[in-house]
Formats: structure tokens, sequence, C-alpha cells
């Protein structure tokens, strides 16, 4: 009757405003919104309890689309470069990879490709320290190819099964610093023909709509093949993925949830689902 | 962008009279959506787009030959008005030292700020004194220590096992006897919903009584821009945002949003990474780029 019609209506909205508020972008929130009116409308569905039902299995199916790269290269080193604008958790969310991957037994090298922001090789070093992985650097200022280069020799010399590359935060609107970012990849590749094997964007749950221009220019520069979305223990919904997985089908690897080193989890598109509801 | 979308809207009803309230709302929802897609809070564009509407009702568009330029006027004004019409600068203490206090989210630019502002001072003629008084962050004090170097700025960093606020204190007693008039105390980042640093932040203050606790706030921040400003506005007590990243292409509602909910001015915007990249906010730019 009326009466259930206009609760759907009041309802829908307040569910397109959750999403909204979780950063999912009005576009996109309103996109997820008439798909769940046309699919409740379709299986005759009006109680609220199972209308969160649909949209929560919307929202998986949606945030499961990434296409996950590869699988591992049959010869180490497995080289991962990291990248990601400034403040995002590179840094931090290599000290917890190393420490993760050290943990289970592998042998993980460290390259200090931060040379240009103030102490960022000491605190990839503490990392390093934290992680039981190796660090490889040069005095800071120095090329940050030229390290990379320096540490994927070290790598294969010694054996070392993965190598993490830090790189310094970046704007994807810089063109030289994106043209940086591509110099580092040719070099890498010089080396180890195949590297970098993976290319993690990270992203900061706080980020709102313009997360969208970050993974569309990194990727247009130099191909993210996975990313992870740091800052999850806070307020902050991360909803600007189903944006980003929708469009550019990346999957996401893992999410930063604190500042110590094991505080990384795999991605779980059903919890992450759960948070924004 | 926004003007282009409004002047489509309106268009249509070239010479038919006056527009009408629907035609009005089709416009709001346009500048609703623009907002929302700027990042500009929920909320804060709901009670934005209702002041817009209420003058949106008026003379001064139904009676305009281009409407749609009527609308957007109106709301870039809307918009000066609430972040604020002039810049306001910072404040500083009739009796010296001023104490300054950096605080806000993990990675938003608070060291690097702090840095820009002891160069800023110095090119006001003053004497600052920098203080690391973040004992978490791998490699902290270091980087704060090396900006210092940079712009041969002192720089007070931490005795092992120190807490900031006894950091701080330090650094209030070295500025008085080596006549230091700033002192900027740049701290740990940390989560609004922090219970004990947020504690151990009001506690600072508490004892410190900072002249000024500027919130370091990145330009492109969310929806979650109300939530930590609100936070931090509650417990310590901001008297100044500073917006971060501007040199990107975030729209930076969060602006606004900041703005609305902690009645603070917005002092500065960081525009690079390099310590001379700090602007004082005008509202004016900001709000042709939130308008997009
Ligand atoms: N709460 C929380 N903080 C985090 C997380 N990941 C990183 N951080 C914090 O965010 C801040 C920035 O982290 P970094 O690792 O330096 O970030 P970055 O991207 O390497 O920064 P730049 O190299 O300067 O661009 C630090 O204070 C980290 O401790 C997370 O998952 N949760
Ligand atoms: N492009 C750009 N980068 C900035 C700006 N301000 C700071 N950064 C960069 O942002 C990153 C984080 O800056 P920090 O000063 O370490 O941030 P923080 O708030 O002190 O971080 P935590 O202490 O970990 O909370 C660094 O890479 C800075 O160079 C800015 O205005 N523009
Ligand atoms: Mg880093
Ligand atoms: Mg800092």
């Amino acid at each position: 009757g009326v009466a259930g019609r206009r609760l759907d209506q009041e309802l829908l909205e307040e569910l397109e405003e959750a999403l909204i508020l979780a950063d999912v972008g009005p576009q996109t929130a309103g996109n997820i919104v008439a798909r769940l009116q046309e699919k409740a409308a379709r299986e005759g569905i009006r109680e609220a309890c199972d209308l969160k039902e649909i949209l929560r299995r919307i929202l998986v199916e949606i945030l499961s689309q990434g296409v996950p790269a590869p699988g591992p290269c049959p010869q180490a080193p497995r080289v991962i470069m990291v990248v990601g604008v400034n403040g995002v958790g590179k840094t931090t969310t290599i000290g917890k990879l190393a420490k993760r991957w050290v943990d289970e037994g592998s042998a993980v090298l460290l390259a200090a490709g931060d040379t240009f922001r103030a102490a960022a090789i000491e605190q990839l070093e503490i990392w390093g320290e934290r992680a039981r992985a190796q660090v490889v650097k040069h005095q800071s200022g120095a090329d940050p190819a030229a390290v990379i280069y320096d540490a994927l020799q070290a790598a294969k010399a010694r054996g070392s099964q993965v190598v993490l590359a830090d790189t310094a935060g970046r704007l994807h609107t810089k063109m030289n610093l994106m043209e940086e970012l591509k110099k580092i990849k040719r070099v890498m590749g010089q080396v180890v023909p195949t590297a970098p094997h993976e290319v993690l964007l990270i992203l900061d749950a706080t980020t709102g709509q313009n997360a969208v221009s970050q993974v569309r220019l990194f990727h247009e520069a130099i191909g993210v093949t996975g990313l992870v979305v740091t800052k999850l223990d806070g307020t902050a919904k991360g909803g600007i993925l189903l944006r980003i997985v929708d469009e550019f089908r990346l999957p996401v690897h893992y999410v930063g949830v604190g500042e110590s080193p094991d505080d990384l989890r795999e991605f779980d598109p059903e919890a992450f689902a759960d948070s924004i509801l | 962008a926004l003007t282009g979308r409004l002047e489509g809207i309106f268009q249509k009803l070239r010479g038919r009279g006056l527009l009408t309230e629907e035609n009005i709302r089709e416009g709001l929802r346009e500048v609703r959506l623009a907002l929302l897609e700027a990042d500009v809070h929920f909320t804060v564009v709901k009670q934005f787009v209702e002041r817009v509407r209420e003058r949106a009702v008026g003379q001064e568009v139904l009676k305009s030959l281009t409407p749609g330029q009527q609308v957007v006027k109106i709301v870039h004004e809307e918009l000066i008005g609430l972040l604020g019409v002039n810049h306001v600068p910072l404040a500083f203490a009739q009796q010296p030292p001023t104490l300054i206090f950096l605080v806000g989210l993990q990675g938003s630019g608070k060291t690097t700020t702090a840095g820009k502002l002891a160069l800023w001072c110095r090119e006001k003629g003053r004497s600052p004194l920098l203080v690391a008084a973040d004992v978490q962050r791998p490699a902290a004090a270091a980087q704060l220590a090396t900006l210092g170097e940079q712009l041969k700025v002192p720089v007070l960093t931490p005795k092992p096992g120190a807490k900031p606020v006894e950091i701080a204190r330090e650094g209030l007693s070295r500025a008085r006897k080596q006549a230091h008039d700033v002192v900027l105390v740049d701290t740990a980042g940390r989560l609004h919903i922090d219970p004990d640093l947020m504690a151990e932040l009001k506690e600072m203050a508490a004892a410190l009584r900072p002249h000024e606790v500027l919130l370091v706030a990145d330009a492109m921040t969310g929806q979650d821009a109300v939530n930590s400003a609100t936070a931090f506005h509650g417990g310590v007590g901001l008297t100044g945002i500073i917006l971060t990243k501007m040199d990107g292409d975030a729209r930076g509602g969060a602006a606004l949003s900041i703005r609305a909910v902690t009645g603070q001015a917005i002092k500065f915007i960081g525009v690079g990474e390099k310590l001379d990249r700090l602007e004082a906010f005008h509202p004016e730019r900001i709000a042709s780029r939130i308008l997009g």
C-alpha cells in the first residue's frame, strides 16, 4: 500500500545518506541505491532489515570485482613497488608487510627509495630493524632510481625473496614526479626483467573523492596492480573504494588498522561492507 | 563546472516568465551534487543549500535575465561568508613567547608545517624555536631536527623517556632563556577516537596554556573531516586551522566542513613540500575551487 511505499523512500534516503557519509560519493551512492531499489522491487522486498541485507550483498559484489595480479613470479626476488601521495602510510605499510613475511620465513630487503623527505631513510631503517629486514640506502638527496638499482642488485646477490621499494610521497598531479616513478620502474626492469611484479598504491581511508583521481593518474603513469587502504582504525570508512574497484577493477590486498607492526589485515569485502552500513 | 550546469538548467526557461520553485529545486540539486563531490560534509551541505534556497526564491534570482549565474553568485557569496571574509593572522602573545601547538590526524603534514611556520615567523622578524614533542613516530625528532637544520632554526629534541608535556615545557623555558618569541610544538599524529592520546593533548594544553592550537588537516579529507575536527575542538580547543596539500587537485570541501563545525578560521594553506610553500588563507580561491 501507500504507507509501505513511503517507508521505502525514507529508508532509501537514509541508506543513501549512510553511503555518502562513508565517502562513497553522491553519484555512486545514487547508482547503488537505484540498483537496490530495482532488486528489492523484483524480489518484493519491503522490510528494512531485508533491504539492508540486499544492500550489503551489492556492496560485497562490487568490492569483489578486483582482478588479482598474476601469481608470484617463479624466480626471486619478488619486487614490490610502493607508491602513493604524501603521508598516506607507505613507509609504515612496508614495515608491516616486511615483518609479516619475515615472520613467515622469507628474506625481505627494503629499498630506501625516498631520498627527498627529511628523515625518510631513518624512518625506514627503524622499520627494517623491527621487521628484521635488510635496508639498502644511499645518502639523502641521492637519485632514487640509483638506490632502487643497487637494492635489486643486492637482493639478487644475497638471495632475498622479496624486495619492498619505498618511494617518496608525491601528488599525482605533479608530472615530473610521476615521470620519476616511471624511471624507477624502468630501472627495476634493467636489473630484474620482470620487475616490478607488483605496484601497490597506498590510499588513506580519510581521503574523499580525490582518491579516484589518485588511482587514475598513478594507474595511467605506471600501472597499479593492487591497493592498500590505511587508517581504517579511525572513523573514516573508505567508501570511495566502491567507486574505485568498480571503475578500475583493482584488487584491495590489505587494510592498515593502526601504527604498530601487526596492524595489517587481509582485505575482507564482507567486513568492509558491514563497517559501512 | 557548476556555472555551466546551472546555466543549462535555467536555459530551457528563457522567455517563459518567472522561475518556479521546481526550477529552483533542480538548480539546488546541482549545487548539492557539486558540493558533495567536492567533499563538503553531508549535513553542512544540507544547511548550506537551505541558506542558498532562501535567497534563490527571492527577487534577485526570479527577476534576473541570467538566473543560473545569479544562483552561482549567491552560492559563491555564501561560501565566502562561511569560510570567513578576511585573512585571520597568527595570534601572537602580548607577552612573549607565543606558544603554538600543531595537532591533527596521522600524516596530515604537522611536522612539515611546523618547519614552514618557523620560516614564516622568522621572515616576519621573529625568533622561532621548534619543539619535537612527537615521541611515538619512528624518526619524528630526526625529521624536525633536519628541517631546523635546513632553516638554521634551533630545534629542541626530546631526552629519552621524556613525555610530550615535559618536552613542551622545556621548550617554553628554553625560549625564555634564549629569547625566542615563538615556540612551535610539533605533536604526534593521533586518532580523535584514541582516549589516551586525546587526554594527553588536553593535559598539555591545560598545563602550558598555548596561545594557538592549530589543527593541521589534509585538503583531500572527505566526510570524516567533521568527525575529527569536532573531536579535536571539543577535546583540546582549536584556535585555527591549516589546510595542507592544497597544491594537488583535491577540491578541498573539508575546509567548509571544518570551518562550519569548529567556527575557527583557516589561517594558512600548505601548497607544497618545500618549507617556503605556505600561504595565508584567502577564502576567494578555495570558494572557486570547491565550486569546481
Ligand atoms: N592510525 C593509523 N595510522 C597509520 C596507519 N598507517 C600509517 N599510519 C601513520 O600515518 C603516518 C604517516 O605514515 P608514513 O608511513 O610515514 O606515510 P608515508 O606515505 O610513507 O608518508 P610520506 O613518505 O611522507 O609520503 C604515520 O604517523 C603512521 O604511523 C594506519 O593504518 N592507522
Ligand atoms: N604536496 C604537499 N605535501 C605536503 C604538504 N605538507 C606536508 N606534505 C607532505 O606530507 C607528508 C606528511 O608530512 P608530515 O609533516 O610528516 O606529516 P605529519 O602530520 O607530521 O605526520 P605524523 O607525524 O605521522 O602524524 C610528507 O611527505 C610531507 O612532505 C603540502 O602542503 N603539500
Ligand atoms: Mg614514507
Ligand atoms: Mg609528524
